[in-house]
């Protein structure tokens, strides 16, 4: 399964967290206005964190991410 | 199988619950007003609960948590 | 599977029980009004008993736990 | 798969039944009115009776259960 | 997969037919009006015979037996 | 899978026919009116014949046995 | 998967055709009007000739055969 | 997965082609107007071709072969 | 999976392509106007190619190819 | 899975890419107008690149590739 | 899984990101207007980033990058 995450606005953070016993940030993208991440869960990634105003379609439906 | 969780409030907090004989918090993660979280069930996590004011979009619809 | 479960009042209770022979308590999760828990199906728990006055979302249908 | 039961009265009786050549009761949960119970089909339970008033939502759809 | 079957009447009557060469009758159970039964599918029971007044639920529809 | 058979006339009459190389009768179920038979597909029934007024609840929709 | 096979006349044929390398008829089931026929696609079938008046019922629509 | 043919003419013919590196004609079936043929896709079978003027039910919908 | 392609003018020609490090044709099928084939993707063949005035049923959808 | 392509003009190029380490273009087809070409995901392919102007059926949508 | 990304100007990147531990580009595409790319999750690929104006059409939806 995978999320894709539309930036809209500048310096939008993406973590991705570690399956497993421990939960840490094992990877950290950034994104600029109007870029696009696609981002599957994987063997290594069983969490996601954003932070920034984004777009995020998820199976499960669409949010946006941000503070307004 | 993954749910996804976006803060309406600052100071959410989100726990994993063990899978397995014991149920216990195996993460705590804290979330800031726009923040989102997408999280699956994993060999570890079983279980979540969350706190404070929240958009939740899960298979069987979304919900809201918090106390209004 | 799993259900999502949220509490409309305080003091509601969700009961875990065990899988097999016999059907016993496992683990007890108290929630306050506005929390929410989301609970799978596992190895340990083939059946939930909730009191209390909460929504509940499953894969067949919503519904409302309580007296009212 | 499961069901999910919701008493609609006090003393409502669920009975599971157990799999296999014999078909026996092996395990009995009583319900006060608003409470609710989910529970998985499993090795041990095959079938399930419901006593008293209930509204049981199911794959194929809600009935309920009682005298009226 | 399972059947919901509800009783309309007392007397309701439902038997599980077995599995394999033969086609026997394995397990009666004797439904009172509004009591409700959910019956698998299972190594021993590939058919089930239902005899009385009863709303019965299945994957493909719903259907009332009786006389009437 | 399975299909569900309610008589609507006394005196229906079900047959099994076998798997395999031979298609023989191996079972035949009489109904009388208002009585309903779920039949599954197995290792020893890979089709089945209706005699008499019936409704048929099939996966793939819904017919009526009979003569009229 | 299945279809089911109503006939809407007497003298109704169906043919079992074999799977594998030779296509022969393998079996032939006269139907009378109103007796219906649910066969099964199997191991020794792959393929199957109707010829008279019938309704069918498969898993992409229902259509009849028969000369009018 | 199968389709199923609806002769809509005299003389219509059903070709099975072989699976495999050769593609060769390994059966042929006329049909008379009204007959019906359901043909699965099989170990020998990977291509149907079909002439003169049919319906042809598909699980991609449903298409009428012939000249007119 | 497979497609269903009917002639909408004589001459049609359809091309089987070779799955695996090479794609070259290893079958060429000629359709006049009014027949009908339908093709699944196999073992051997990965790809088709379609020249010539035709009707095509895909699971995504139908489309026509053809000059016009 | 597999994607239709439509040419819509002549000159149209599909391009097949590696699956692995090196994404290369292991293979080039020429489309002119009209022509219709269905290719599979396979072992050896991964992604495919279109260049021309073609209408495009996908699992998630029809699109049109071109410079209008 | 796959995702379709229609170029809407020229000088659109697509990169792809490693599955496993490290996270890093191992390929960039680039695309001018009208190019359509399809590209899997693989192996090898368990991210994508684009940069650049384009239409997506993923399983969950179809999202515009870019900067407009
Ligand atoms: N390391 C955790 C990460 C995680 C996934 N889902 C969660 C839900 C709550 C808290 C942590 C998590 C795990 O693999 O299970
Ligand atoms: N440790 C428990 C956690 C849990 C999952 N679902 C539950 C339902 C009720 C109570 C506890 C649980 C388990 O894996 O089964
Ligand atoms: N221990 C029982 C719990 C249970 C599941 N479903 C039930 C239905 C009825 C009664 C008990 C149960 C079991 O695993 O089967
Ligand atoms: N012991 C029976 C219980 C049962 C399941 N489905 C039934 C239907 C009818 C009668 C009994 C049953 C079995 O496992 O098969
Ligand atoms: N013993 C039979 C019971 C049965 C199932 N489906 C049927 C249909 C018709 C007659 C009998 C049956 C069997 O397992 O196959
Ligand atoms: N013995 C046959 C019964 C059968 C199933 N489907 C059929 C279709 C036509 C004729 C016979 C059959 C078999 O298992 O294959
Ligand atoms: N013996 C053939 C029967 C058949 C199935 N589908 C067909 C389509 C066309 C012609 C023959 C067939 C086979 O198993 O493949
Ligand atoms: N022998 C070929 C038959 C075939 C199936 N699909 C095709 C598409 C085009 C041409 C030939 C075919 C094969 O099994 O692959
Ligand atoms: N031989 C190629 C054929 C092919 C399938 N899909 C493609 C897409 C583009 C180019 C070639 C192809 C393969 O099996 O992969
Ligand atoms: N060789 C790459 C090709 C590829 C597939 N999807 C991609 C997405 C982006 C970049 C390259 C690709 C792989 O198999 O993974
Ligand atoms: N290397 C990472 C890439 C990745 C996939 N999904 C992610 C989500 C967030 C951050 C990184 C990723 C992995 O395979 O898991």
């Amino acid at each position: 399964d995978y999320v894709t995450i539309k930036a809209l606005e500048n310096g939008v953070t993406i973590f991705g967290l570690t399956r497993g016993r421990d939960t840490k940030f094992h990877h950290t993208e950034k994104l600029d206005k109007g870029e696009v991440l696609i981002l599957q869960f994987t063997e290594i990634t069983s969490a996601m964190k954003i932070r920034g105003k984004t777009q995020i379609l998820t199976r499960y439906g669409t949010v946006e991410s941000g503070n307004d």
